[in-house]
């Protein structure tokens, strides 16, 4: 086989899907995120990698769509043929980057004859953006040809032979046996539906459940480059583009795993740009996740930060430079992620941020470079580099953020009765049965 | 059809050099490969397959070479390295 170039030296890498299949009715976005989440994931569940996805322009694995030539010098040459590539790890910045033939009929849980099983070819595309090279061994998913689908993603186990190259280059992950040899006896279990990293709670949201249009909120934060709404033991989720995931809001312990289930709100959320674990704020108290499960040993007190003990209002990354911002009543910290300590000078007046309130609810920062601060139903926006609100602002959170019109409410009057209230106000008639609801979300 | 493809010995040099089997291209030489590295180079294709090292293009190694694969080069060191730079 080709002699594998080199690898990655660091161990945190980020990935983004840039362009998506244009022929988008067969595979939906969010499938497509998460094959790729499932696909990286058979890599970093063996071997020391940590994979997060990010919003942007930067990113250490970019993915894309695309077809015939797109000027990297390996045109692709329609359906059939080649399939895929990826460039292995090294000093360009096209280094770990995987594009895929959108001439496939790329497919997930679909019969070998209907096209590509995505999810086994990505996950062959991201060992060559990880430093593996080919390979002859016919069990291999190195091996060059594709070999149809690979079953679960959720099952998935990789060939021994991958799991010794892979370890040869990074070495083992804790808690990884490198002796235990896959039992072979085993049969290929049948693909089953898949459990999305998203919420897809199938229980009806209980009766406390807040208005979103008609509420302040006890934490806002961009994670992964979506927007979280907290409020309660509630959240709303917001895509990329921003748009409302669901207009009924995910109860937040169904989701982020670890928390207390006597924690009844949260203070601040924010994600860390030194290894993308998500920071949750309460009180005295925080707690790290990583993606949506918490981290072994917390909570700790917030003094690990050399934030005072009585905890803060507002948390946020500043795109500017990369520093995490805490805000509590009139002051503000500046703190590095990087070197895990707060900056000097610390804290401040909060007046220097001129035009946001204080006593925030939250802020954070979003995808056009820009910083929101949230408080009451009212949000203020500070762009790039400035410390100063954009003229304009405050607008309306409800309205701009969470598909809420003038005046609209979706309390559980409006809500309660097997009847869903769009903010166009259609009615759309529930499919409920014995206390479920099944939810299909394509955006 | 797939089999008449591949009849065409220039698809079939492409082919094998695309996947690293043969060298590439000679500026000077162009493709003049001789016909032992030819089938020194369809054998290691073959055996890389998991087929018979025959040399001959046979059903089987058709077959093969027309399923679908990753771009990438099984054999040479002219793979898809980050020294590459995007246009």
């Amino acid at each position: 086989a080709a002699s594998s170039p080199t690898k990655w030296y660091k161990r945190h890498l980020s990935w983004r899907v840039r362009k998506f299949p244009k022929e988008s009715h067969l595979l939906g976005h969010d499938t497509v995120r998460a094959l790729m989440y499932y696909a990286l994931k058979v890599w970093s569940d063996i071997a020391p990698l940590n994979f997060h996805e990010v919003a942007g322009s930067e990113a250490d694995i970019q993915i894309d769509f695309t077809k015939a030539d797109h000027d990297d010098g390996y045109p692709f040459d329609g359906p059939g043929g080649t399939v895929a590539h990826a460039f292995f790890p090294g000093d360009s910045y096209a280094a770990g980057d995987t594009h895929f033939d959108d001439d496939e009929s790329w497919t997930f849980r679909s019969p070998d004859s209907h096209g590509m099983d995505l999810f086994a070819v990505a996950v062959h595309e991201f060992g060559h953006a990880i430093g593996l090279a080919h390979t002859s061994a016919k069990k291999s998913i190195m091996m060059p040809y594709y070999q149809g689908p690979v079953g679960d993603p959720l099952k998935y186990n990789l060939p021994y032979e991958d799991k010794v190259h892979i370890w040869q280059l990074y070495g083992v992950r804790d808690s990884v046996s490198h002796t235990a040899r896959p039992d072979v006896s085993r049969t290929d279990d049948p693909p089953v539906l898949l459990d999305l990293p998203e919420n897809r709670s199938t229980v009806p949201p209980a009766q406390d459940a807040p208005d979103r249009c008609n509420t302040h909120f006890d934490a806002v934060a961009q994670i992964r480059g979506e927007a979280f709404f907290f409020k309660g033991k509630y959240f709303w989720r917001l895509t990329r583009e921003k748009h409302l995931v669901s207009l009924r809001p995910a109860q937040i312990h169904r989701f982020w795993r670890g928390l207390p289930l006597n924690l009844d709100s949260v203070d601040a959320v924010y994600e860390r740009p030194s290894d993308h674990k998500i920071v949750f704020f309460k009180g005295e108290k925080y707690w790290v996740f990583k993606d949506n499960n918490v981290e072994e040993g917390y909570p700790r007190l917030t003094s690990d930060f050399g934030l005072p003990l009585e905890g803060v209002d507002a948390a946020f990354v500043w795109p500017h430079n990369d520093k995490t911002y805490f805000f509590m009543d009139r002051r503000y910290w500046r703190y590095d992620d990087h070197l895990r300590r707060m900056d000097l000078g610390y804290p401040k007046d909060t007046m220097l941020w001129k035009g946001v309130p204080t006593l925030l609810d939250d802020a954070m920062r979003w995808s056009d470079g820009s910083s929101y601060f949230f408080k009451g139903k009212e949000y203020w926006r500070v762009q790039g580099s400035d410390m100063e609100v954009e003229v304009g602002y405050p607008r309306s959170i409800g309205k701009d953020w969470l598909a809420c019109r003038e005046m609209q409410s979706d309390s559980p009057a409006a809500d309660g009765n097997g009847t869903e209230t769009r903010s166009q106000g259609q009615h759309h008639v529930s499919h409920a049965e014995n206390g479920y609801e099944v939810c299909s979300c394509t955006s | 059809p797939q089999i008449t493809k591949y009849k065409n010995m220039r698809s079939l040099k492409d082919w094998l050099s695309k996947f690293g089997y043969l060298p590439p291209p000679d500026s000077v030489t162009g493709q003049l490969q001789t016909k032992e590295a030819l089938t020194e180079a369809i054998k290691a294709m073959q055996k890389f397959g998991g087929l018979e090292e025959t040399g001959v293009l046979d059903e089987a190694t058709l077959v093969l070479m027309k399923t679908p694969r990753c771009s990438l080069p099984d054999m040479s060191d002219a793979g898809m390295d980050s020294g590459r730079q995007k246009r």
